[in-house]
C-alpha cells in the first residue's frame, strides 16, 4: 500500500479555486 | 482591501470560505515566505476558520503560525527526502 503524503499539503494557488481539502464538515 | 469579518464569511459557502481566507492568507505568506506561500497556506487553511479570522487580525499569532508551519513542513519535506534516497 503506497503513501498519500507525498502531496501534502495541498498547494493554494491564488485565483484558482480552493479544493484541498474537500471533505470539510460545515 | 477591507478587513475579513466573521458574517462576511458566514455568508459564502463552506468551501468558499477556505478560498476567502486563503486569498487573504497568501499575500501576507508570500511576503514572508515566497516559495512556500502556496504550501503553507494549503497548511493553514487546515485551521479552523475562526481561527484563521483571527490571525489575519493580528501579525504576530499569523507569523508564529507561518513560522510553526515551515517547520513542520521542513520536517516532513526532510523525511520524505529520506524515504525516497533510502
Amino acid at each position: 500500500s503506497g503513501s498519500s503524503s507525498v502531496n501534502w499539503p495541498p498547494e493554494f494557488r491564488p485565483g484558482e479555486p480552493w479544493k484541498g481539502y474537500p471533505n470539510i464538515d460545515p | 482591501q477591507e478587513p475579513l469579518t466573521a458574517s462576511m464569511l458566514a455568508a459564502a459557502p463552506p468551501q468558499e470560505q477556505k478560498q476567502i481566507l486563503g486569498e487573504r492568507l497568501y499575500p501576507l505568506i508570500h511576503a514572508m515566505h515566497p516559495f512556500l506561500a502556496g504550501k503553507i497556506t494549503g497548511m493553514l487553511l487546515e485551521i479552523d476558520n475562526s481561527e484563521l479570522l483571527l490571525m489575519l487580525e493580528s501579525p504576530e499569532s499569523l507569523h508564529s503560525k507561518i513560522e510553526e508551519a515551515v517547520a513542520v513542513l521542513q520536517v516532513h519535506q526532510m523525511s520524505e527526502s529520506s524515504h525516497k534516497s533510502a
